[in-house]
């Protein structure tokens, strides 16, 4: 464990927070993505898999992080799509999620690591979590504004895996340990940001909301 | 061995 994945993991947790207190404090998920936050749940699930097959003692924060990272996501959508279904804003959220699913589930079986269940499993997680934030940034480019606190999530998540990319820096340089998949679509992922990154230090930080077309 | 191919990060 090195500083930058420590800082990974924590903005990733507080991302899930922020989400999570968003839309239980407002009783709204008015702005956010439920296909996003169902595309998280999927790569959650998909990514620790090996949970659900040998229970493993929850002696290590590995596996408890993992339980909660299920948890989270599954609790969201289910604040999403059933508690608060009222407010989900289904017009706007409407790139197709399809779209996403089926080509990371394809390149998942033609570029792995390795030709079996769980690990087909883990880089189908992989490559879906790069580009699970697009239906998110495609509701914003069409209701045309983010709320504030949605920008710190969503600030929240993108840090996440710029963080990991310094982590696997880190681990190159200094354990020689490269894991060429997670790397590129963490990679991918992270210029997905980008636009949005530009934005929320321009705009968020000097306490302006985000209204496109900037 | 899986071990190689075990996956340490979240």
């Amino acid at each position: 464990m090195n500083i930058f994945r420590l800082f990974g993991d924590l903005s990733h947790l507080a991302a899930i927070a922020i989400l999570l207190l968003k839309i239980w404090k407002t009783r709204s998920c008015a702005g956010v993505s439920g296909k996003t936050q169902l595309l998280f749940a999927v790569c959650f699930i998909t990514r620790y898999i090996d949970l659900f097959l040998h229970f493993v003692s929850l002696y290590n924060t590995e596996k408890v992080m993992k339980l909660i990272y299920i948890s989270a996501s599954v609790f969201t959508c289910y604040l999403i799509f059933f508690k608060f279904k009222a407010t989900y804003d289904g017009n706007h959220d409407s790139m197709r999620a399809e779209f996403l699913i089926v080509p990371a589930a394809g390149l998942a079986c033609l570029i792995n690591t390795k030709f079996d269940a769980i690990e087909i499993l883990w880089t189908f997680s992989i490559y879906l979590e790069a580009v699970a934030i697009l239906p998110q940034l495609f509701l914003i480019s069409k209701t045309g504004e983010a709320e504030t606190i949605t920008s710190h999530y969503l600030f929240a998540q993108g840090s996440y895996r710029a963080l990991y990319i310094l982590n696997w820096i880190y681990r190159y340089h200094y354990e020689s340990h490269v894991d060429t998949i997670a790397i590129v679509a963490g990679v991918v992922q992270t210029i997905l940001y980008c636009d949005f990154f530009y934005l929320y230090i321009t705009k968020v930080v000097k306490g302006q909301k985000i209204v496109l077309p900037a | 061995g899986s071990s190689l191919l075990h996956h340490d990060e979240l």
